[in-house]
């Protein structure tokens, strides 16, 4: 397929952080923290 | 975060990763520069500290909160994260901050609406009381870079976070820059009163002008004013929204004769990092003629005469309104900066004025396109907007598109084109990082949340047709014409379609007096494509070092005029020995205490059961050979 003339890098949606982490699947604390153990908040 | 082990130093040790992509290193350094703008916190690449950032490339955007003390602190900056405020947010969760929704105040900014929000993920939206976080005394910030947005975690396409003031809708989630909230609790959690590369900003709205000095050696003074007859007709600070303020400073060619000049000079500032960008807006209302020469007076103790250097000459031809300009400076030693006004030929009343000055210790940005009547363009029937051609520091020749058309979003596109210099540039263009900033107008350069977006050229990159993508616009483009008939050829465009949306341009400062400024940077980053994971060791450890190999990835120092390895730990492990070769860990120490324990308690027991054995069987040979020579008698007594 020919190449369009613009290339979008984003590919048209402004994902935000938490976006980009619910498509790949992660089951982060509040879409982006990670926890260790110490730390663990009652989630 | 509540808690003062969880505090950094001011400065951060950090590692880039191999993993990480060229475009987001560069993001990652044009991120700690925004820290280094705003806050005190600066950042250096590790070099042995025992506590440090790893950024690398993992799945998804995440960090932990606060500094756990576990030596390398994981922070991904995965694929789609490589954008500067993502980078910001990041840090800020690095630093110790949660998200700013989970405060407990929360729910008397923002409702919940719980039925909107993806089953399983209603946990997120917990709040958390005052012995986990602290709001520092800060109000309800909307405007966080750390708040979610009206979007997060929805299962259909209503908002799951709906704000109390109606105002602030389109407000949460920003993902542009710091809030002046953000900064002002960065600060009061690391105590610190100044950061590094700010230097000064001036809006002339008190009567003291920001401690500027007016000169003794010239023939006219600058004049503190509202309006000019000829023009502005108000300040750029303002805008003319306010009425009975908003001032700049003037210099009325038609009080002078020709030649005339009026100098202006800034309190004194003290560099730290030798370089700086002085920006500020001129317009000229006078003729164009007049001259704004850029000076510096130097205070050091070569030049006892403090010398006094032109950095640059400004004539601009009077066009009605106000227009910005950035002058580089290379200054070590203590300076003034100083604006001199000169009056040239011509009969114009009128004059040149000068408002929203900032000077910082950071790079300029390399090109400005100014675009007036900015509304006008909205909806155009092409949609299209292109920029004049620019050429950056390596002679690559290039043009922006705005495309204002879709909407709710604005688009922002970079174009590689034909230029003077294609024959002696290296091509497929590599790694050529473009920086893209929509200016947010605010007059104090720590206040602004100006949307900045960064692309790299990368030259493996192929099209569908099996063309290099950066390729030689002559080869791979498509032939157009400038405005004046030439002709020449633009490669395709790499951007976003989605720069930002129309209502958030038509927020803060971004258009002022329908004028939007773009700033463009595109700097070469080949540079980046190296490994920096080995701790850069301090002067003279280097050769005693050389032949002192610590595994493990330990550090050698000098420890009394001989080379030592310094192990890397963590919270339940360590490495030892006089090369670090041997792993030791809690478990481990565990491990060895119970099979010590079992070890003895076997050794006692086989001890016990042998002496038991031997007892036993002395006692029976005993009894056996005093039986053989017993008599019985009166057995049936």
């Amino acid at each position: 397929l020919p190449t369009p003339e613009i290339f979008d890098v984003d590919g048209g949606i402004d994902q935000d952080i938490f976006d980009i982490n619910e498509d790949l699947g992660l089951d982060l604390f509040e879409g982006d923290i990670r926890l260790d153990g110490v730390q663990e908040r009652n989630s | 975060i509540v808690g003062e082990s969880y505090r950094w130093p001011h400065t951060i040790p950090y590692v880039l990763d191999d993993s990480l992509e060229m475009n987001a290193r560069g993001v990652i350094l044009n991120a700690f520069e925004r820290y280094r703008l705003k806050t005190c916190i600066d950042f250096k690449p590790w070099s042995g500290e025992p506590n440090y950032i790893s950024v690398f490339k993992g799945s998804g955007c995440w960090s932990s909160v606060g500094n756990r003390r576990v030596g390398k602190q994981e922070l991904s900056i995965g694929k789609g994260c490589d954008r500067i405020a993502t980078v910001q947010h990041e840090f800020l969760h690095a630093l110790g901050f949660w998200h700013e929704q989970s405060r407990s105040d929360r729910d008397d900014y923002v409702s919940i609406i719980w039925d909107r929000i993806i089953s399983g993920k209603k946990n997120n939206f917990e709040s958390y009381d005052d012995r986990q976080t602290d709001s520092l005394n800060v109000p309800y910030d909307y405007s966080s870079v750390m708040h979610y947005s009206k979007t997060a975690f929805q299962n259909g396409s209503e908002p799951t976070i709906v704000t109390r003031i109606p105002d602030f809708m389109d407000v949460i989630g920003q993902r542009m820059d710091f809030s002046d909230s953000d900064i002002l609790k960065l600060n009061q959690l690391y105590n610190c009163s100044s950061s590094l590369s700010f230097m000064e900003s001036c809006d002339f709205e008190l009567e003291n002008v920001c401690g500027m000095i007016q000169s003794s050696e010239d023939s006219a003074d600058w004049q503190r004013v509202s309006q000019v007859p000829e023009g502005p007709e108000s300040d750029h600070s303002n805008m003319g929204r306010c009425k009975g303020s908003g001032f700049f400073m003037h210099f009325n060619r038609s009080s002078v004769n020709e030649g005339a000049t009026a100098m202006l000079g800034s309190r004194i500032l003290y560099p730290k990092r030798g370089f700086q960008c002085l920006q500020f807006f001129l317009y000229n209302s006078g003729s164009e003629y007049d001259q704004l020469n850029i000076y510096v007076r130097e205070y050091s103790a070569a030049s006892v005469n403090r010398t006094l250097t032109l950095v640059e000459e400004i004539k601009d031809v009077p066009i009605g309104s106000w227009q910005l300009y950035h002058v580089t400076l290379k200054v070590t030693n203590k300076f003034r900066v100083v604006f001199g006004g000169v009056r040239g030929a011509g009969a114009s009343r009128g004059g040149l004025s000068i408002d929203d000055i900032n000077l910082s210790e950071t790079q300029c940005p390399h090109h400005v396109w100014h675009i007036r009547n900015f509304t006008q363009l909205i909806g155009s029937p092409s949609g299209s907007v292109y920029s004049p051609s620019f050429y950056s520091s390596k002679g690559y020749a290039f043009q922006i598109r705005l495309n204002l058309s879709s909407l709710p979003n604005v688009g922002m596109y970079f174009h590689l084109i034909s230029g003077a210099n294609d024959d002696q540039l290296e091509w497929p263009c590599p790694w050529q990082q473009v920086t893209m900033t929509i200016l947010d107008q605010n007059p104090d350069i720590r206040q602004r949340m100006s949307n900045k977006r960064s692309i790299t050229t990368d030259p493996f990159m192929t099209t569908g047709n099996g063309d290099y993508f950066w390729d030689r616009p002559s080869k791979v483009g498509v032939q157009d014409f400038f405005p004046n008939g030439t002709q020449f050829q633009r490669g395709r465009g790499y951007g976003y379609s989605v720069f930002m949306t129309h209502e958030r341009l038509k927020s803060r400062d971004f258009m002022k007096g329908d004028d939007v400024y773009i700033l463009l940077t595109v700097e070469d980053i080949s540079h980046l494509n190296t490994t920096q994971n080995e701790p850069t060791p301090t002067l003279g450890v280097n050769d005693l070092c050389t032949n002192f190999k610590c595994e493990n990835d330990g550090i050698c120092i000098l420890h009394n005029g001989k080379a030592e390895c310094r192990c890397p730990s963590g919270e339940d492990w360590w490495y030892m020995g006089e090369r670090c070769e041997k792993r030791g860990s809690t478990r481990d120490t565990i491990v060895i205490a119970v099979s010590s324990t079992v070890a003895v308690f076997a050794v006692m027991l086989v001890i016990t059961l042998v002496s038991v054995y031997c007892t036993r069987k002395k006692y029976h040979q005993e009894t056996s050979s005093k039986t053989a020579n017993m008599t019985l008698e009166n057995q049936h007594a």
